[in-house]
């Protein structure tokens, strides 16, 4: 497990983050438990859209580059909609308030959602 | 992925995290990174869950996600997930969920329901030790008491082991990459052990918010699959989170 340069020797002094290994602060958001499901994102995503679009963009590019038919998007787009009724209240609720909200097909936010156990493939 | 919970020689427990993802999902080999990973980093977000104006949980999110991966109820407790690998995979979990058998849970929504119901470090250790899941997982758990830290390993239906903080072991930390650590870990993937050397070099005298991002930083533990870092103290309610970059040369994963 020692390759330097790949491996270093244990860091000190780091904190509070800076340099080169540090990117950028998280802004912090508030979502009210008590607005309905739908309406409870609305704020992140639409600080996020953009951000968010070309996420699923590369993954798109991704999915195209092993079926460059186009098939498994396709597949996502029209099956993955079913799927998102039978998700556990109010989780469905919740990834259709994002997919109105930022404009992405409903069966690519569910994707995106699933995508721990999808990815285990 | 990187998940720790240690407890400081006065009984504070801290929970540091890296999280890592996007292997093999598109490399820019002009920019050297991950294009997944690269894209995650600006969906990044703290959250703070609140129900009548009050807190009840706060996470660290990737926006458009609604499952928890990182999160803190505060003086309550904290919780991580860590992707694990096993040939009795999500795939099977979602193949059943379409055949109609829905009695698991879908491993992010577990996290989310027990961060916002779960009262105490043993109701949040029972459901996910045992709630059936789709997919495995590790689950990095510290509680607000001395000797509250664990790390539970998930098969899809079963609970296989919960590592817990030892005090008579001198067990004073908890670490948890992608492997059972009963297990050497896949010896191109060992981010493990540097970890772990440099939690010993620290010494639980010297554990802090501070030692353990230092820690998080040090490749391969810092690694081009790193999109952000989370430290939380319990006991403060605290969580923050710094999107993370690792400047060449560095590991892949």
């Amino acid at each position: 497990q020692y390759v330097p340069p790949y491996t270093e020797e244990c860091r000190s002094g780091m904190y509070p983050p800076r340099g080169p290994t540090f990117k950028g602060a998280v802004t912090w958001y508030t979502v009210d438990l008590d607005l309905p499901p739908s309406k409870r994102w609305t704020e992140v995503i639409t600080d996020k859209k953009a951000n968010l679009v070309s996420m699923i963009q590369a993954i798109k590019d991704l999915a195209n580059s092993f079926v460059p038919s186009g098939k498994l998007i396709e597949l996502v787009d029209r099956d993955l909609p079913l799927i998102v009724n039978t998700l556990p209240y109010p989780f469905n609720e919740e990834i259709k308030g994002i997919a109105q909200d930022s404009g992405v097909a409903l069966g690519e936010v569910v994707l995106f959602n699933i995508f721990y156990e999808v990815f285990t493939v | 992925c990187t998940s720790l919970v240690a407890e400081d020689a006065n009984g504070n427990l801290f929970h540091g995290r890296n999280l890592d993802f996007g292997l093999f999902m598109g490399w820019d080999s002009k920019n050297r990174s991950w294009i997944i990973t690269e894209t995650l980093k600006p969906l990044v977000v703290n959250v703070d869950f609140t129900r009548n104006n009050r807190t009840v949980f706060k996470s660290t999110n990737f926006a458009g996600y609604v499952g928890m991966l990182t999160g803190i109820r505060p003086h309550t407790f904290t919780l991580t997930m860590n992707e694990r690998f096993s040939l009795d995979g999500g795939y099977i979990g979602i193949l059943e969920w379409i055949l109609g058998k829905r009695d698991g849970m879908w491993m992010s929504f577990l996290t989310r329901s027990v961060l916002e119901n779960a009262t105490s470090y043993e109701e949040a250790k029972n459901r996910l030790a045992q709630t059936k899941l789709l997919a495995p997982a590790y689950f990095i758990l510290g509680g607000n008491q001395t000797g509250q830290g664990c790390v539970i390993t998930r098969s899809r239906v079963l609970s296989l082991d919960i590592w817990e903080l030892d005090r008579k072991q001198n067990r004073w930390y908890v670490l948890e990459t992608n492997y059972d650590h009963w297990k050497d870990p896949f010896f191109l993937d060992d981010r493990r052990t540097p970890a772990m050397k440099c939690m010993n070099q620290t010494m639980q005298a010297n554990i802090s918010i501070k030692t353990i991002y230092d820690v998080l930083s040090t490749k391969p533990v810092l690694n081009k699959l790193t999109t952000y870092t989370t430290l939380m103290e319990v006991s403060k309610g605290r969580l923050e989170s710094y999107i993370r970059d690792c400047p060449n040369p560095c590991m892949p994963w």
